[in-house]
């Protein structure tokens, strides 16, 4: 997602935290007065530094082109072929060391818990965003050049964040808030009997992202790729038969990320 | 509920 996605996901997921889990965000982000939403774009903002150059690959998997299926064996590993560096991968990396780091009482784990909690959030955010888990030569749909309305733009940049500005400026009066808030509104109402099921995981593991991977490439086959070819103009069409699927993986993201 | 469930006190600490 761009700014605003991941924003909204760590709003709502702040919404839902325990109190032992706000305690514990407030301790990991002092700067921020334990305000997660604030940091959740940092993995953004670094990846591009020499220093985290290793991260860019995390942000996402690449699944084998028109197969609209993901598997963790097959398809989590970087460009070189390095198993585990895909976004998958790096919610299960995160989540264990703050497992293992924040409980040990013995600080024997010298893991940076506030780098791995920024992490967590900003790959739990992505790996909803459905074009982060699609097709490997065209990049997530980087390449597939189309019109957003009248701008020229690419897929993955209409998924990241031209379908959520657009969806501001429409309906939310230009105010993200407004779009969190609806979002909300519709957990209690339309989604409340999907809450439990999206937060529990069917595995008896601590975090579960492979079936939230496979929701997103999933997601890019029926609604991402679907009428967009390259050189198409998207407009209302597709805007606001696409812009329920955003809300419901913002949503969806929230919760499992809190 | 990631986060809560790492969050929670004695959470199980994986093998």
């Amino acid at each position: 997602w761009g700014k605003e996605g991941h924003y909204a996901t760590c709003k709502i997921a702040q919404s839902l935290l325990t109190e032992e889990a706000t305690k514990a965000v407030k301790e990991l982000l002092p700067e921020s007065e334990g305000n997660l939403s604030a940091v959740c774009s940092w993995p953004d903002e670094i990846k591009w530094m020499n220093k985290w150059r290793w991260t860019s690959e995390l942000h996402y998997v690449d699944t084998p082109d028109f197969r609209c299926n993901y598997d963790y064996d097959r398809d989590c590993h970087d460009s070189s072929g390095v198993k585990d560096r895909c976004v998958t991968g790096a919610i299960y990396n995160y989540t264990e060391q703050l497992v293992t780091g924040y409980n040990a009482s013995n600080s024997v784990t010298n893991y940076n818990l506030t780098e791995a909690l920024m992490f967590l959030s900003h790959y739990i955010g992505d790996v909803h965003q459905p074009l982060h888990v699609s097709f490997t030569t065209d990049e997530g749909g980087n390449t597939i050049t189309v019109r957003w309305y009248k701008r020229k733009t690419n897929l993955h940049h209409v998924w990241d964040s031209d379908i959520i500005e657009s969806a501001m400026k429409t309906f939310y009066d230009k105010d993200l808030n407004v779009m969190i808030s609806a979002i909300e509104k519709n957990m209690t109402t339309t989604w409340s009997n999907d809450i439990s099921s999206w937060a529990n995981c069917t595995s008896a593991e601590e975090v579960c992202p492979d079936p939230w991977a496979s929701e997103s490439i999933k997601c890019s086959c029926n609604y991402a790729y679907r009428n967009a070819t390259p050189g198409s103009t998207l407009g209302d069409e597709y805007f606001l038969s696409r812009l329920p699927v955003v809300e419901m993986r913002l949503a969806q993201g929230g919760v499992r990320l809190a | 509920a990631t986060l809560n469930q790492i969050f929670t006190p004695y959470a199980s600490v994986s093998q």
